[in-house]
């Protein structure tokens, strides 16, 4: 199982490093082994640089960048053992607007293995939807769900 | 495998029996504040088997039964269904010939609890296994709730390994 | 200092009450000492109810709830002993339209006491600032103020 | 007492030494992710005497001078100052009888670090003094940091106290 966990590794670190590129194009990203003698107990740490930055630790990335840097973390990971759904709860709320658009950019390329439930606030991440629910509350304290237009819909997410 | 529906009846804030039919893609949840968009991952969360009241935003698991309105009384059960389809066949356990399968989850205010495949009473453990078999495991990330999703970044060297663990 | 304490307490509570109810019209909320024997120990408790809702804990709060209801207690506290100034780093990210409107309205009856420095992306926060700074990198990794109109600033915060 | 100027140079992003004015009212600060706006949070917390390098995002306390870029070499110091105005003479401490008060907080990759006010070196207690008595202290809630907007919330009934205490 050592060579298998090895071989994991590698690959979603190739995929990580991959879509971190596409992220923040210019950009490098990778995983790295604490303990490469003891690759089946060691822990993982993630390298990340922006374009032009040379920072210290990953701590020091912004919101934004944060949020963007584990997006790719999870959809290698995605690529490389697909699960039959994903739910995604405002995944996108730290992103600025091209971000947004780079992240919904990728999400599309990977619809084949997965189905994608995205929670979201965002308008241009529900134009990327095939499919839009509302849940409204019109009786005070019970949920109804709704199928809707995108029109409708970024008026749903406009009040209450 | 594919998820084609998922039913809530009496989870949080869905007191009226909902069914989500769940397309190929992208399907997109949108709304205003405290309408619910959540309580639907909740409702997932719980049906493949979570047990912390805490990642639920509970106090007590209790918590997540419909707990009524000005208008409406409290209900006495909760109950998630999620429906799969375009199983091939290939499963070994005693739910190998099925082509539609339904994992259930319920509890009642009296603190019983009751889980089931296609209709039929099984185990927890029946649904995890059932689920590992049948199409690549509900791994952690399967689910990213609300404000974590930098929680692999924040996670220790340690615990990220769980991420290539359930990927190998 | 006990009486001093209580009427503090006091204080808070009817102020919190009273900005939940203009953030959630309808809705009830107040502060509880859990140990009213021992007030200069004792914990402090918060109920929260939104219109028409019945929760049993306000940990069931939704994202954007709780937020509105942490910056009513936070404003609370600011109207019974204010600040020189207040900083507030993108508070508005989990809340709708709806309820940005609410809380921009609410803000701008406070600026007498305090000074607000607001780091936002939504353009409705934007557009009651009485100044506007954009941030930005043109040189990779150095970061630059500017000081921008609101279409400018809409742009910014629109892409990097 | 109002705050009139916060001042920039060598911390975290701000490579060269940056003012920022600050007119009464509600300032808006907006840009794309990455490029510096929580730094500036960072930096007023870091100014009024922040000891927490975690608190600021960092590993270690030297992480907040500035490190470099492709074209620029790390800087060896960095220097936050805030200016006051508006004050009504009334302090106590021997800075009575200024108008316009500037604290001032460095760090050199040394690891060795200043404090002064109005260019006279001091101690980090007598900033903390000046500000509580100047006007109404530093509270815990005067600088609330990204994602942490639900902290009050979340907080144990004990901690919460902390609210109260400091406004009374
Ligand atoms: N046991 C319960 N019984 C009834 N209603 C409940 C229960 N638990 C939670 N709720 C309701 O669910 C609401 C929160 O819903 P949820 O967290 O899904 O909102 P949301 O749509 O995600 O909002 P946001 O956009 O703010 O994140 C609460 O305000 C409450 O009305
Ligand atoms: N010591 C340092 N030296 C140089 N640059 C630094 C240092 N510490 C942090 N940075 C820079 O600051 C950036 C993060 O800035 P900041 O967190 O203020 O972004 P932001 O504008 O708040 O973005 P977001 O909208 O995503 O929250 C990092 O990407 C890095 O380039
Ligand atoms: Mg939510
Ligand atoms: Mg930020």
């Amino acid at each position: 199982t050592k060579n298998l966990f090895l071989e994991t590794f590698t690959e979603l670190n190739r995929r990580f490093g991959e879509l971190f590129g596409r992220f923040f194009p210019g950009g490098h990203a990778a995983l790295a082994l604490l303990d490469e003698q003891n690759p089946l107990e060691s822990g993982i740490e993630i390298m990340a640089q922006p374009p032009g930055k040379r920072l210290r630790t990953i701590h020091l990335l912004s919101g934004g960048e944060k949020a963007l840097t584990a997006i790719a973390l999870l959809m290698a990971s995605f690529l490389i053992s697909p699960s039959p759904f994903c739910l995604l709860d405002e995944i996108d709320a730290p992103l600025d607007e091209e971000n947004v658009r780079r992240f919904t950019t990728v999400l599309k390329t990977m619809t084949q293995q997965t189905q994608f439930l995205i929670v979201t606030h965002n308008k241009r991440t529900m134009e990327i939807a095939d499919q839009l629910y509302g849940v409204t509350m019109e009786e005070p304290g019970v949920s109804k769900i709704i199928g809707v237009r995108l029109d409708v819909a970024e008026q749903l997410a406009v009040s209450a | 495998m594919r998820l084609k529906q998922i039913t809530i009846f009496g989870f949080k804030s869905f007191a009226d029996r909902t069914v989500i039919t769940v397309p190929p893609g992208i399907v997109s949840i949108v709304g205003p504040n405290g309408c619910g968009k959540s309580n639907i991952s909740d409702s997932v969360l719980w049906a493949i088997g979570e047990q912390s009241a805490k990642t639920l935003r509970a106090d007590r698991m209790e918590d997540v039964l419909f707990n009524g309105t000005e208008r409406r009384k409290p209900m006495g059960m909760a109950e998630v269904s999620l429906t799969f389809e375009g199983l091939d066949g290939s499963l070994t356990s005693r739910f190998g010939e099925f082509s539609e399968l339904t994992v259930t989850r319920r509890l009642f205010r009296s603190g019983e609890s009751e889980y089931l495949i296609n209709k039929v009473p099984c185990r927890l453990k029946d649904i995890r296994d059932l689920l590992l078999e049948a199409g690549g495991s509900f791994k952690g990330h399967t689910i990213i709730e609300q404000g974590k999703v930098d929680g692999l970044i924040n996670a220790s060297p340690v615990e990220r390994r769980g991420l290539i663990e359930e990927a190998a």
